[in-house]
């Protein structure tokens, strides 16, 4: 036995723009030669319907493996392509015109008003991380991983109150 | 701050 293909649970937390847990769900495949894991990894985050971050990425990556047992832990890293969107809740006052049956006629009044902005960016990243093989070399394998990553892009911060032009 | 975090991951395999 020395490749291995299975799905995957799990979920990132990034740290900017805004710290949250998006969960989803992993394809991976995993070649081992020993001592190198060669892995490819389909990342699908924020799946979950409070999320304000929607995340796919595809990566390959490279781990050391510890030892030649069962339980094996591994350390590593690799590159990335993601495609994210960020959504985040604007408020902006806006002029609304309404029809007064006391004056007979239209006024306007001034209200806030709050709309969602998509941000949405794609490019490539790179993460370090590591994990634990459970079961290696057998037909059923169990892994446990964490990892950092930095994409090379930035998303937008949020702004809370933009006025009505910018909006 | 460039787009940055954490990932954790539980995975089920089969090995051939």
């Amino acid at each position: 036995v020395n490749s291995y293909f299975g799905i995957g649970i799990g979920g990132m937390v990034p740290l900017a723009p805004e710290i949250e847990m998006a969960p989803g769900l992993n394809l991976f495949g995993i070649y081992d030669t020993q001592s190198i894991l060669f892995g490819i990894d389909c990342n699908l985050w924020g799946m979950s319907s409070d999320s304000r971050y929607s995340y796919a990425d595809f990566g390959i990556s490279a781990y050391y493996a510890f030892g030649r047992k069962f339980i094996a832990p591994y350390i590593g890293g690799g590159l990335s392509f993601s495609a994210v969107d960020y959504e985040t809740e604007v408020s902006y006052v806006a002029e609304r015109e309404y029809y007064d049956y006391d004056i007979q006629g239209y006024r306007t009044s001034e209200e806030t008003e709050y709309n969602t902005y998509v941000d949405d960016k794609s490019g490539i990243g790179a993460f370090i991380g590591g994990g634990v093989m459970l079961n290696r070399a057998s037909s059923i394998i169990l892994l446990a991983e964490v990892k950092y990553f930095v994409s090379f892009f930035k998303l937008a911060e949020p702004k809370g109150t933009v006025t009505y032009e910018q909006w | 701050k460039l787009f940055q975090g954490f990932m954790f991951n539980l995975k089920l395999g089969y090995g051939f």
